[in-house]
């Protein structure tokens, strides 16, 4: 019951919440209870599922700060079956409020534990960097996605992000797996892209998904529309590719 | 005498370690006297340029952390003109040391007043982050460049970046101005690159560069071979696009 997995990768840009979203839309088309958790302070996850962050009163900001209970900051979404915990700008402050503060890195797995069996897969979007918000999202799940972009910078930090992810593992949370590495904007007539997806295939053969997410302009148009790629443009290949790697994962449960 | 421009932009993957690599390249190819500072502890800008940031002593963190002179770190890099002050993995760190520490905000601005007149022009790359790091370089410079890259989430967080500038000077340094908004990777067959560029023309015309930068493979290969995109290509419609960016840039001084 209730697998979390955390969508994370410091690199900026790489498709976190692109992932995020279309794969938590997916599942849930799929039939499965989902929850979506924006540990973004972009809120790109909020927006991209037609809210807008300025105008809620609640967020996930409020939960792990001002200790609101987290059933109170839940929103049902136009997707059946997918709900939402939305972030807003405050969440910018908890970086710092949190240094200070007791048990400071496992302040959202002690909210999400008292919730998460009343779904069947909670996605976790993160921003692109390595400080105490991604840390509590790496402590409060059963595992990491990564999604990498095809290009040079991304692959240069892949090594960074391992080893973040274990020492989240040594020191914070056990039970925290790799889910899989997924290959993001993948242009097969761009030799970078497939340079990135020989050199995955050879190091992390085994921790790569099946499916490659493609460059797919529809995916960056999906968003203007606040909706996910599932109910903008379900033809499209890059609804295609969400769909597929929900049916990866939903295997594996 | 030596001014100091950041590129910054906390929404990751807008192309702010391209730009700043390649701007300040062409400008040192302009016979402009370079610093280019890496305060991003992902160090792209520092492998970009044909370093290993693991194999450096020293960078930006034992400036800010350690009191360490910041003319210890300086590096000469291939490009005439153009030097580089490293940042290496331990910069994460700093995000956190800084919180608790005298004077958080200024510490970069206090190192880099002591040499910046050494130099025509500075530029600092950013993480992709509103903390600290950011701050520090925001309280460091003279104006800010942000690059926009022609997206929708990227649109979007344009207002927030502009509130923490207007907060920086109101409160940290007064004489922060707005260099102006470079739009990135367009694509002029896109209607999402073209539905940007005309949303940024009506609401900052007059901050927009009139150099826009296409989204051209050449660009995302040069930092594979750890150089700028004036030494891999220079007849790539990427080099010249920085190559106007830097005369737009020169002609303001
Ligand atoms: N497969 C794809 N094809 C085309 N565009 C994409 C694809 N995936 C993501 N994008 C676009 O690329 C940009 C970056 O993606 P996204 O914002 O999801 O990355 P991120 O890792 O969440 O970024 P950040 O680091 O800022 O959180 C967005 O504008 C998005 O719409
Ligand atoms: N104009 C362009 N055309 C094609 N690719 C580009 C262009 N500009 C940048 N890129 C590529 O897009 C990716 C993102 O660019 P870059 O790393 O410079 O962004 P960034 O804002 O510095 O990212 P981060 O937020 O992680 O620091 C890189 O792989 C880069 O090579
Ligand atoms: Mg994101
Ligand atoms: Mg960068």
């Amino acid at each position: 019951m209730g697998k979390v997995i955390v969508v994370a990768n410091q690199k900026g840009g790489v498709g976190k919440t692109t992932t995020a979203v279309n794969l938590a839309a997916a599942l849930a088309f799929a039939e499965a209870r989902v929850l979506l958790l924006d540990m973004d302070p972009q809120s790109n996850a909020t927006s991209g599922l037609g809210f807008n962050p300025s105008e809620l009163k609640l967020s996930i900001y409020d939960v792990i700060i001002n200790n609101v209970k987290i059933e109170d900051v839940l929103l049902k979404t136009k997707i059946d079956g997918l709900t939402l915990i939305p972030s807003k700008i405050d969440l910018t402050a908890a970086e710092i409020e949190l240094v200070t503060v007791l048990s400071r890195e496992t302040r959202l797995k002690k909210a999400l534990d008292t919730i998460k069996d009343k779904f069947d897969i909670v996605i976790l979007d993160c921003p692109p960097s390595l400080g105490l918000l991604t840390i509590n999202s790496l402590t409060a799940s059963d595992s990491v996605l990564i999604p990498l972009q095809c290009e040079y910078y991304a692959l240069e930090g892949l090594t960074q992000l391992l080893n973040t992810i274990r020492l989240v593992k040594d020191g914070l949370n056990q039970n925290l797996e790799l889910e899989g590495i997924l290959l993001t904007m993948y242009d097969p007539r761009n030799n970078l892209s497939k340079e990135v997806y020989r050199q995955v295939r050879e190091y992390f053969r085994d921790k790569m998904f099946k499916s490659i997410i493609p460059r797919n302009v529809k995916l960056s148009e999906a968003p203007s529309y606040g909706v996910p790629i599932i109910s903008y443009d379900i033809k499209s290949k890059g609804a295609e590719s969400y769909i597929e790697l929900a049916k990866e994962i939903l295997a594996r449960l």
